[in-house]
């Protein structure tokens, strides 16, 4: 049974899809079947992946909002065992059109149920923002993964994140859990980043990742290239970290 | 009379806030009456000012929905000149309580309206995503000032905010310009950011700043300080980048 896991913070830039793709691609890696959602208008991950937005009939759009079975939509990716269901720009009038959508909160949790079976993992890339996209995310999750990046700014919307993720247990996702935080964008050469580790372990007392994510170009060189890190170099220090958290994520299967 | 500036670019992280917070500082360095707009729900650049939000009983929300008379939201800071209407958690609900409000897009625009005279520059952070708090930012704004950061992924989403910008204008604000594209976080070392900055140089021709915002890590330090750089090392490469920036803005009011 596959575990859905929503990477998840409305705070921008902090490494969420790259978290989300290349985590991705190493638990596959690891023999595990993946099936990546992009519910973000940008659409990164879709090319993060390599796939061109621009050729595509059938996207996370057309799923959500016209209720298209989600396997019609569903495209491969460079990455063995890793597949996609790719976001367009179409997505950016979802969430208004969401608001007045019946059961507006579920329609992802209930798009994605014919594909829960199929996959070990099914990892959400959401959009910085808490609004429709996101909660539908954590409707539809098993869990939530939280990149914070080690910079003052980002500490200051985990609370409001953590609210969130609370009003949706309590009112649409009962069984939701936090995967965990993974600390991102480190730069062990500024006092910055070392004080904001240690502020996420006490906030987070159990809860953060053992792999630090560093600074590290070879991870923001990757998509320009349309593949994950593990394909473009899997010998730098970005693919080291993902290959590390990837381990970590496989441990919790065992609960 | 006050020019009206929106910071906006719905790709997360690109450095919206940081560009709001320190181009006004200098702004306000160089003389000018500055009143910065916080519209983001996470409310960065109020404590980019080093303001309490918890302290605070009225803000951007309060002025938005409320209809709160925003002389009475407005808090000095510790810049000179540079006032602020600080942004709270509370904004967060401001999206969907403003799509049944009449009107909605004006709302901002006609909530600014009393002090548009008393401000040589009003400028607006917009949080990353192209929801109706940023419509309603482009449509109060008689220019808005593009951040990109310079890296793969940041430049997917500009021609969905280009889109957006001509809607607006099309539809709700047909005077609204293009105040200039500003490049951040440029990392000469990498041969991706120098790859960026041609393509959006050749994208925008004419309409790039000629400053260039470096990546610098005293940037990143000065909001854990309250305060924008200016105050807190005035003589770093990311103060001088700004400096620069508050040059050219001020070059173009003679138009
Ligand atoms: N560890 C890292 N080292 C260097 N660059 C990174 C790292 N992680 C992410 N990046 C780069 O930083 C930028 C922001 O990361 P990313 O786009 O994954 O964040 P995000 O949270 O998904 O952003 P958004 O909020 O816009 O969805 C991207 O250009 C990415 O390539
Ligand atoms: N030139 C720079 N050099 C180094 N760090 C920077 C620079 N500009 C911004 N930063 C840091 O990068 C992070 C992202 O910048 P910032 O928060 O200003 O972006 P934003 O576009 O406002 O993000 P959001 O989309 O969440 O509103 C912040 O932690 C900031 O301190
Ligand atoms: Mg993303
Ligand atoms: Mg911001």
């Amino acid at each position: 049974m596959g575990r859905v896991i929503a990477v998840a913070n409305q705070k921008g830039g902090v490494g969420k899809t790259t978290t989300t793709v290349n985590l991705g691609a190493f638990l596959a890696r690891n023999g595990r079947s993946v099936l990546v959602v992009d519910i973000d208008p940008q659409g990164n991950a879709t090319s993060g992946f390599g796939v061109a937005k621009g050729e595509l009939e059938k996207s996370a759009y057309h799923v959500l909002i016209d209720d298209l079975p989600i396997k019609e939509a569903i495209v491969p990716t460079p990455v063995q065992g890793l597949q996609l269901l790719p976001a367009t720009i179409d997505l950016a009038g979802a969430e208004i059109e969401l608001v007045v959508a019946l059961s507006r909160e579920t329609k992802l949790k209930r798009s994605l149920s014919p594909v829960v079976g199929e996959h070990d993992y099914i990892l959400i890339d959401c959009p910085p923002s808490l609004g429709l996209l996101t909660i539908n995310a954590l409707t539809a999750a098993d869990s939530v993964l939280v990149p914070i990046q080690c910079e003052f700014y980002a500490l200051e919307g985990v609370t409001q994140l953590m609210n969130t993720v609370n009003i949706v247990r309590n009112s649409l996702n009962p069984g939701l859990q936090i995967e965990g935080v993974l600390l991102t964008m480190f730069d062990g050469r500024t006092n910055l980043a070392i004080q904001v580790v240690d502020e996420v372990k006490k906030h987070f007392r159990g809860k953060v990742f053992r792999s630090i994510v560093p600074r590290n170009v070879r991870l923001s060189e990757a998509p320009s290239h349309g593949v994950p890190v593990v394909l473009y170099d899997p010998r730098s220090r970005g693919a080291e970290a993902y290959s590390e958290l990837a381990k970590e994520v496989i441990e919790h299967e065992q609960g």
